[in-house]
């Protein structure tokens, strides 16, 4: 099973690195060998993950750096990391200018699948050179949608995105799953996006929700995810969830 | 009083949207002629406003259009939008490429403080070519922190970006004002946040914050601001407070 998924919604705040860290996490517990690359100029999955100083970075495979100079052990077994760095924001300029520079990181994880059975890719809340990177070197896409009427705008724009590198430079690319985050059943704003979401993409759409949950949002200031920090939370269950469908769809 | 104000925060969902929306439709109820410049591809502003279909957009700014030509009414006395188009996002890279392109917004808005009193520019989730251009068209900075940890580990490096605009092309260039958003009392995580933002940041610091609301959720799938939506909820009375305070701050 397994392969290269890009967590991606140009939407802000939508639970990208919170779903890129957790699942990464929870399949890493199951025993998969899981790579976590962040892309974000941010470096949240970074920082989620208690690294906190590290010499390489993402933006080193933009210049060439074999994979397994870059790569870093976390301190959860079977979980490695390709760490950010801030000066990503800059990169993100030079890979508009260079040729055929979006497929950096597609070359860099050429041949990871054969030591990663699983590998994330958590882009930046845009559309820009470095998501597109992203949308190249995937196989799938994961998109999470904050379950409010702003994210649910924003879908439309992003399916059109991918559509539009399947025509191009990576044909191969399909919408791993819809997950919805942030759920609130209490709320008709909430209710009515998932009904919203579940009735135009049907059968995309993870069966698994993710609720809001306080436990998600205390654990990066730990440096650890939910399954370390707040095991028996109602986050972690549902990021066991979520990871156990995404192994079924795969 | 007045000015011309980015509302710019590179971590995504932190409120930037609706303190742009909101701070300027309770400004324009107030009585001050207000525009609101929505600068961000995904055009969460422009709908928020209720703004469906438009013939121009910031985009032609970027070509020379006159202000006059692109800014439109809203349903809102006093509140006038220049609308964002999704074609926006490929902008972020032409203007990569340009000279001196940073400074098309401030072109723009040259002479614009003689009709409106406020000008707020609702910024992508991004510190990319078209925030650079907002930050070099504004006088002050409104930065919505949400009451997070992620949200919080990003502030340092936005700072960093301002000293940089502020030595480079925008030497006038100061913080308006740090806000804090979706803030929930009842949470150890909120209250350890703004505690910290508080004590790091003193007097730039909006004493007045933003709660967590779900009028403020609901209000954007209505496509009216919250004054408008729920005059009488807690997030109307805190972006009251928040204009207020604003006025007194200039
Ligand atoms: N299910 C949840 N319940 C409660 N809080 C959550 C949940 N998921 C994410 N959060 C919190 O919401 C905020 C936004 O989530 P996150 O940073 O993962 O989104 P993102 O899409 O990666 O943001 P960005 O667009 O900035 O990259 C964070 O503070 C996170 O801790
Ligand atoms: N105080 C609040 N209480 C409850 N919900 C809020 C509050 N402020 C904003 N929201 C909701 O949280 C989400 C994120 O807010 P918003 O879109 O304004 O952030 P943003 O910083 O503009 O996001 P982006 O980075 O994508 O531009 C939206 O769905 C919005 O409706
Ligand atoms: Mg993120
Ligand atoms: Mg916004």
């Amino acid at each position: 099973p397994g392969g290269v998924f890009a967590v991606s919604n140009q939407k802000g705040g939508v639970g990208k690195t919170t779903t890129a860290v957790n699942v990464a996490a929870c399949l890493a517990e199951a025993g998969e060998r899981v790579l976590l690359v962040d892309l974000d100029p941010q470096a949240n999955a970074t920082s989620g993950l208690g690294i906190r100083s590290h010499e390489s970075s993402s933006l080193d495979l933009l210049d060439g750096a074999p994979l397994d100079t870059v790569a870093i052990p976390t301190a959860y077994p079977n979980l490695t990391l390709v760490p950010a760095t801030g000066d990503l924001a800059g990169a993100a300029i030079s890979l508009a200018q260079l040729p055929a520079s979006e497929s950096f990181l597609a070359e860099a994880l050429r041949g990871a699948s054969r030591t990663y059975s699983f590998i994330f890719i958590d882009c930046p809340p845009s559309l820009g050179p470095l998501t597109v990177a992203a949308l190249v070197a995937a196989e799938k896409v994961i998109v999470p949608v904050q379950c409010e009427y702003y994210a649910l705008e924003g879908l439309t724009q992003l399916l059109e995105t991918l559509e539009q590198i399947r025509r191009g430079p990576n044909p191969a690319l399909t919408v791993g799953g819809i997950l919805l985050t942030m759920v609130d059943r209490r709320t008709r704003l909430s209710a009515d996006v998932e009904a919203e979401v579940r009735q135009a993409f049907s059968s995309l759409v993870f069966a698994a929700v993710v609720p809001r949950s306080i436990r998600l949002a205390e654990a990066p200031s730990h440096g650890t995810p939910i399954n370390a920090y707040a095991r028996d939370s109602q986050g972690a269950a549902a990021y066991f969830d979520v990871a156990g469908e995404l192994v079924g769809r795969v």
